[in-house]
């Protein structure tokens, strides 16, 4: 990298990216947090457990699907609206949202994660792995809801959620960005926001190793993903093709 | 462009679904 890939900022500059961002992302956010409060963290009663199980499983991966999608939309405003995204050049803009949209998803599931009880909030009310059954894919079910316990250890407020999704949106390392250095560029400097932030907030040294250790756990959950979508395809290529929205196959199987 | 058309229109989108 360049000099121009280090910026430097001052405090108040760190603290006016922060907001932004921050402002961003609650504007982008699926659920409120006065909705969030009025929800009454209820979770599935075993028949509806069982209602969930006894699915077919293209009919699960499609309704998961769907979730999925209504999610990246919201991950696409948030994108929009921090500062610099839309400057860079049209490919490079799809190529991290084609990357990173999903790994956003997953750091916004805290917000959504009663880690006590081991439930997401999924489809009306708090799921836990066993909803998830007729999937077929225990394995990538039980490393989402590790990543949500782990995730939601660190306790993270509003604004580092959101600095922490941007950073994650914003990596440079994405292969098939045109404009690289311009995205290194977003990156290192709300990277910068985001150690500012949690010096701000007295937060210990090690957290934002503990967040870079996140970023490379939401890659492989992110693989993961798209193995077992491939999988699933192998057996039922028409489910995807017909059922599947299409900004989701867009996004993950094209 | 073709091959991501719907992500293409909700970048170009001014409005945003949360507005709407």
């Amino acid at each position: 990298s360049n000099g121009d890939a280090s910026p430097t900022l001052t405090l108040a500059e760190h603290d006016h990216l922060a907001q932004i961002i921050c402002k961003s992302h609650l504007e982008t956010c699926q659920y409120l947090r006065e909705e969030l409060q009025e929800m009454s963290w209820q979770s599935f009663l075993q028949e509806e457990v069982e209602k969930y199980q006894n699915k077919p499983q293209e009919a699960m991966w499609q309704l998961c699907a769907v979730k999925i999608t209504d999610a990246v939309q919201y991950v696409v405003e948030f994108a929009k609206r921090i500062d610099g995204f839309m400057d860079l050049c049209q490919n490079d803009q799809i190529v991290l949202l084609k990357a990173g949209s999903l790994e956003v998803i997953f750091v916004r599931m805290c917000r959504v994660f009663d880690s006590q009880n081991n439930t997401v909030y999924f489809d009306g009310k708090f799921a836990s792995p066993d909803v998830f059954k007729s999937l077929g894919c225990d394995d990538l079910i039980s490393s989402v809801f590790d990543f949500g316990q782990s995730i939601c250890s660190l306790q993270l407020t509003e604004e580092e959620i959101a600095l922490f999704s941007a950073f994650v949106l914003l990596s440079a390392d994405r292969s098939w960005l045109r404009e690289k250095l311009q995205v290194e560029k977003l990156q290192r400097k709300t990277e910068s926001a985001l150690q500012h932030i949690l010096q701000k907030n007295h937060r210990d040294d090690g957290v934002l190793e503990k967040l870079r250790c996140k970023a490379s756990a939401l890659r492989a959950l992110c693989g993961l993903h798209s193995e077992k979508l491939a999988a699933f395809r192998t057996v039922y290529p028409d489910a995807v093709r017909t059922l599947f929205p299409p900004l989701y196959k867009e996004l993950f199987a094209a | 462009k073709e091959k991501h058309k719907i992500l293409h229109r909700l970048l170009q989108n001014s409005t945003s679904p949360v507005e709407l």
